[in-house]
């Protein structure tokens, strides 16, 4: 019975936390509430090498928030009661954050446990041991013990929870020993001359670090000022606030290029007049006239010979029919004006190469000026990436483009229900492509997914996305992918995703789950795919990353542009 | 009439789906186990009964209350009390199987 460490942590330890503008507790006073939330991250600082910063941003490591029941990410609320609170490890984005349950009668001052209600600082120090990297622990009595005990009114950090946190961010005796670890995340004071400088400044402004060194734990010291968080007066602690440096001039951009006059084409070449058509009088017609018979002449219909062979001879006098009525006569031929031997012979098909295939997709057509409401190849994000048949479909918009082994096909992008006719006629967009394990091409768009084999839409679809098991609130997909490395098919959406079993039709139980399981690609990604070399590529806004599949990771943390990779800008 | 109200074995099952249902959202037991009405589907009713045994002891030890493997009136009031919605156990964080 011990602590347990998550494994994820804080790469530094002067962390920055805020409570959420958009999701405050609905029954409490925010400032009061605040001053709880700073007192239980004051528990774990006094136990370690930790400094915890409070900003006025949605972008502080440790993000506190109250909701309600579902709250769109996999742990759902449930009213008064049983489920408090829960909080992410340590990471990007939702990493480090706290939620709280609204629903719950919190109390802001700690009072005996008979009464209801949930003390908010019990929980919030518990919350918080998550946030940092600490998982439940079975020492009862522990701060990290998942069932709540109440607070006792003098607490003290229990050891349990005291072990681990100094175990995964060292203590403060061994700080006052050998001095400041580097984890301190450096406090930056950007030089104010070089424009370089403007997007560190731009970070300064973002976060001052102050190091506060908080004294009101015991809320007695002599020369204690009440808590008063950030932002402080200026004139009171000058040495703290950097000057606000000078916006620089902007750049002055060198003029655009003058574009070539077009090059004038030669005329036209003159073609000679039309055929006339050959005059159709002595065309053999074939039916015989048709002929009335009157009551006594025998009707040829009635008896099944009435129509004589040409072997025959007879000596009837209508005239000859062929057996065969779908075959022509030969009509003349017209002078082909493209035959090969013609000199303005022009193949009308793209002509077969016998050039290796190359894997990297070869230069857009750069002399195609797209039309008004096309996409621009090199200047764009993407809706949905996917490789159909060996081939790389790219779709923005109602377009797509097509990447075979020879390189772009002429004349993309061209519209996406050209290919697939049975998309709806006012297609606008699609949400995410793949292709799936049995070939069958899924296609999502909005709250519904249309399933063609080959061209041909499957029937029976298209299917609601809550009929593979997805939420009824999912408005759309963002991208899905079959993941080569372990053949499992995944859904992605906003800040979670879903691991679907193709053969089950549905999505698997324990889904949704936090996107932070795939490092580094962050939220609401545009589209991932599996290239040919075997390698995941997400893709977002107009860069890409290359995904680590064993490492589950993004193999370098900043983007790669997409236009010049996949477009061949 | 025996159909209107709930018999006993009723009662439990009832008992052990909420239960199962606890035991999943905490970690204890994996989700998508095959359903508790056909338990009588020969040996994967048993290993399901199994894991479900297992998991109500580890939930029974972690939470410090004594280890039967029941679902007796000590574990239904550990279930009943208020807790932080995180998983006990985090297996549920490793895709595709591999622990950390």
């Amino acid at each position: 019975k011990r602590f347990a460490v998550q494994g994820e942590k804080w790469k530094y330890t002067n962390l920055t936390w805020s409570l959420s503008s958009s999701r405050r507790p609905s029954q409490l006073d925010p400032h009061v509430t605040r001053s709880v939330l700073a007192r239980a991250l004051d528990v774990w600082q006094q136990a370690s090498r930790l400094t915890f910063t409070e900003v006025n941003s949605d972008d502080a490591d440790i993000v506190v928030s109250f909701a309600k029941r579902y709250h769109d990410d996999a742990y759902p609320f449930d009213g008064r009661g049983s489920i408090l609170a829960h909080a992410f490890f340590p990471g990007s984005g939702r990493g480090g954050d706290a939620h709280f349950d609204d629903d719950e009668l919190w109390l802001l001052q700690p009072k005996n446990d008979d009464e209801d209600g949930t003390s908010l600082f019990a929980v919030a120090a518990h919350e918080f041991g998550h946030s940092l990297g600490l998982s439940h622990s079975s020492v009862k009595g522990a701060l990290m013990f998942p069932w709540y005990q109440g607070i006792q009114p003098n607490f003290v950090l229990p050891e349990d929870d005291r072990n681990g946190i100094q175990q995964m961010y060292g203590s403060k005796e061994t700080e006052r020993k050998w001095g400041k670890i580097p984890y301190y995340r450096p406090i930056e004071t950007p030089p104010p001359t070089t424009t370089t400088t403007t997007t560190t400044t731009t970070t300064t402004t973002r976060r001052p670090y102050i190091h506060h060194h908080h004294n009101t734990h015991q809320g007695h010291h002599p020369n204690h000022r009440p808590y008063t968080p950030y932002p402080r007066n200026p004139n009171l602690y000058p040495k703290y606030y950097p000057e606000k440096p000078s916006s620089p001039e902007r750049p002055t951009y060198p003029e655009r290029p003058t574009y070539p006059d077009r090059p004038s084409y030669p005329d036209r070449p003159s073609y000679p007049d039309r055929p006339n058509y050959p005059d159709r009088t002595n065309v053999p017609t074939y039916y015989p006239e048709r002929r009335h018979y009157n009551a006594t002449e025998e009707h040829p219909r009635r008896n099944h010979n009435h129509y004589p062979r040409p072997t025959e001879t007879t000596t009837q006098t209508t005239t000859y029919r062929p057996r065969y009525p779908h075959i022509r006569p030969e009509y003349p031929t017209y002078p082909r004006a493209n035959s090969p031997s013609d000199p303005r012979y022009k193949p009308h098909y793209p002509v077969k190469t016998t050039a290796k295939p190359r894997l990297t997709p070869t230069r857009a057509p750069q002399h195609t000026t797209p039309a008004p409401d096309k996409p621009d190849a090199c200047n764009t994000n993407y809706d949905a990436v996917a490789l159909i048949r060996n081939e790389l479909f790219i779709f923005k918009n109602k377009y797509h483009w097509r990447i075979g082994a020879s390189g772009h096909y002429p004349n993309y992008p061209i519209e996406i229900n050209r290919m697939w006719t049975e998309l709806p006629r006012n297609l606008t967009h699609v949400d995410a492509v793949y292709e799936r394990p049995d070939r069958k091409i899924a296609i999502f768009v909005g709250k519904e997914l249309y399933l063609f084999d080959s061209q041909y839409l499957v029937t029976g679809y298209p299917k609601r996305l809550r009929e593979l098991g997805l939420p009824e609130s999912l408005e759309k997909l963002d991208a899905a992918m079959v993941w080569g490395h372990n053949g499992k098919t995944y859904f992605y959406s906003g800040s979670v995703y879903w691991k679907f079993d193709e053969d089950v039709g549905r999505v698997e139980l324990d889904y949704p789950r936090d996107m932070a399981m795939w490092k580094g690609v962050g939220y609401n990604i545009d589209s991932v795919f599996q290239w040919k070399d075997g390698k995941t590529y997400f893709f977002k806004g107009r860069g890409y990353w290359k995904f680590n599949d064993l490492r589950m990771r993004v193999e370098q943390e900043r983007q790669l542009p997409s236009a010049p990779f996949w477009m061949g800008c | 009439a025996s159909s209107a109200a709930p018999t006993r074995s009723d009662r439990s099952t009832h008992h052990s789906k909420s239960v199962r249902s606890y035991l999943q959202n905490f970690g204890y037991l994996k989700k998508g186990q095959p359903e508790m009405a056909n338990l009588l589907m020969g040996d994967v009713a048993q290993s399901y009964e199994d894991d479900f045994r297992i998991a109500i002891k580890t939930l029974q030890e972690f939470g410090g209350i004594p280890v039967t493997g029941e679902i007796d009136e000590a574990t239904k009031e550990l279930i009943k009390k208020k807790r932080c919605g995180r998983p006990d156990r985090e297996e549920g964080d490793i895709e595709d199987g591999r622990r950390k």
